[in-house]
């Protein structure tokens, strides 16, 4: 699996669409002044693969990660991030990801998991100012668990140690001893 | 169970070995099982041992050698299990230069099987970097993404 | 002692309008006693605005927001009750170029009334300082403190 | 009152001795690569000023603060840090620090407090390996209630606002309500 695109809309600060391409292989540097947004895109990382606490993503309620308005511009009423993944070997085959309810994706999905090549998984989850939450996998809605799915044996995950957030670095060395050994057996 | 997590222990070790020698330019980095032959789930301690000091308690370590010691094991954990991608915010803030640049080589390097996303001010992270994106509050409260350069 | 703390909340909620604005260049900060009348012992809220943003929680605020902000709040004890000095270590790591800027010159234009020892990697906050010691382990383990510059 | 000198010896990374010399006015920067003992300074300042508790010394027991010995150096016996202050205009005498017990301290003391022009107060804290601990001023032993006095009304104290530790910048933020309230008595 490669991450290859993230876009926001209507997350945190970015009330215009925030997009973002990755490349295959190296290091994308994310940089700009205090306060700018820097760290909101980490939390729409974390959000999307499924993160349920607010206050890990520094809200009080959930609500809190949905465009809150400026001086100039209103709130907005749904919050949305995407993120596009290629599937670079033919892994075993997701299947294609039944989604539950009729929600109206993007629809288009992407060549099915038979090894015919590289293959996009577009993955998504929005919320709207009504509490409704919605996952998506290429447009399909889906439940949380199906998009577990698509990164489970990766280690991946909204709490995994694969996402540092601002100021935790030391968090990795200050656990207790068991909650070491905890680390190593996700790694397991 | 416990078989998978003593393989996955030792080939970590080893990993943290390595990576906290190449992060510090020395030194030596460990792991040890507390107590393992009292208790089968025994908790994990880290020994970290900068150039040419004691053995010591993680505890001991200064700021800056905490969060390169932090680094190391995540580094071995990677080497172990390569997850997709790896976001890193803010890490080097407490570095001084020789470290970061340490970190932002070992980084560079480890980009080769595991993509890594850095959030940083330092300047010396960002030109490691093979792609460059700023993000920006022109609109006061509204953040914009503006692709600085793209290898 | 009620009329004493409302004394000092009334100042120091004006030290720290004034600091915020200094430190963040613009924006509104206050203090607020949480319902007053329900209880006299009430709690501190903190309110910050950075320029051009709308009132909101100090907990959605960035990491170097909050720095700054509490820095402001710092700033207006210090000139409510002047301390004889004040220790800062590494305060300014996750301040922006631009905020280090105004925070070194705050602290240079309090350092009149208070002395203050500030501990720092950033090269923009050396050059504010009026004398300058490096710490070294030319022995591995064993500090020696070096002056570098003394006015 | 003035800080004018901070000496350490023996105390964590400084078995050599420390000597700082700090400036009347102005700032005073101290900076060094990771590790080299920059925080130790700080560390040092909280604990002559009477700083109990080794946790927020970042050690497990008081002992950690004595020199632990290095690969080529044995450990040290004892741990002593001096800070030498200036008090500048006469305030309240302090009286002559009458200590207990027989410290053999550098006994110059300083002019008296009777506003003859600024007086030196010297004020030490020693600890050995035994876990014997002493206070002084002037070079006469002392109890720690002597030295919180000479810094009574400053608002100086080992876990006042005036220190403020690595990493630590937010915590004067993210402390509950009531703990906020309890900064602000601290000022008045
Ligand atoms: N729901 C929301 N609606 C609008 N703005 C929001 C929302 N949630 C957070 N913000 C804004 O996002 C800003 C914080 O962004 P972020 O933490 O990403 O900054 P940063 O670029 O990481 O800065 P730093 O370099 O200081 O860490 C805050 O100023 C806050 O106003
Ligand atoms: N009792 C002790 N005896 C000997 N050395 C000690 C003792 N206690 C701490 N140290 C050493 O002091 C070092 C930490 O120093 P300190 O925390 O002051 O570094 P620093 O200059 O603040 O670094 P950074 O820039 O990373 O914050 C540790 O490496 C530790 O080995
Ligand atoms: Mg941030
Ligand atoms: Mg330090």
């Amino acid at each position: 699996l490669k991450l290859r695109r993230i876009e926001m809309i209507g997350f945190k600060s970015f009330s215009d669409k925030g997009d973002i391409l990755i490349n295959e292989n190296g290091v994308t540097a994310i940089v700009g002044p205090n306060g700018c947004g820097k760290s909101n895109v980490s939390d729409a990382i974390a959000w999307v693969l499924g993160e349920q606490s607010a206050k890990s993503l520094r809200g009080e309620k959930m609500e809190d990660v949905i465009f809150n308005g400026t001086r100039s511009r209103a709130p907005m009423g749904m919050a949305q991030v995407t993120i596009t993944l290629t599937e670079t070997e033919p892994e075993h085959s997701n299947g294609n990801g039944n989604g539950n309810g009729n929600g109206n994706g993007n629809g288009n999905g992407a060549a099915n998991g038979n090894g015919h090549g590289p293959r996009d998984i577009v993955v998504q989850r929005r919320l709207y100012r009504s509490g409704e939450s919605i996952y998506l996998i290429d447009g399909r809605p889906c439940r949380l668990r199906d998009i577990q799915e698509i990164f489970l044996g990766t280690g991946l995950g909204p709490n995994s140690y694969a996402i540092i957030e601002q100021g935790r670095v030391g968090q990795l060395l200050s656990s207790k001893p068991h909650d070491r050994r905890t680390l190593i057996e996700e790694a397991a | 169970c416990r078989r998978q997590f003593k393989e996955a222990f030792e080939a970590i070790n080893l990993g943290f070995q390595e990576s906290f020698v190449s992060l510090f330019g020395g030194g030596h980095g460990e792991l040890r099982l507390l107590d393992e032959a009292a208790d089968p789930d025994a908790g994990v301690e880290i020994v970290a041992q900068p150039p040419g000091k004691k053995l010591q308690n993680v505890l001991l370590l200064s700021g800056g050698e905490k969060a390169l010691t932090a680094l190391a094991l995540l580094i071995a954990l990677f080497r172990y299990k390569p997850s997709p991608f790896c976001i890193l915010d803010e890490v080097d803030a407490p570095l001084d230069d020789a470290n970061v640049d340490r970190f932002a080589n070992m980084v560079r390097s480890m980009s080769q099987s595991t993509q890594f996303i850095v959030i940083t001010h330092s300047k010396r992270t960002m030109e490691t970097a093979s792609a460059l994106y700023g993000v920006t509050m022109e609109e006061p409260g509204i953040s914009k993404i503006v692709s600085v350069r793209l290898n």
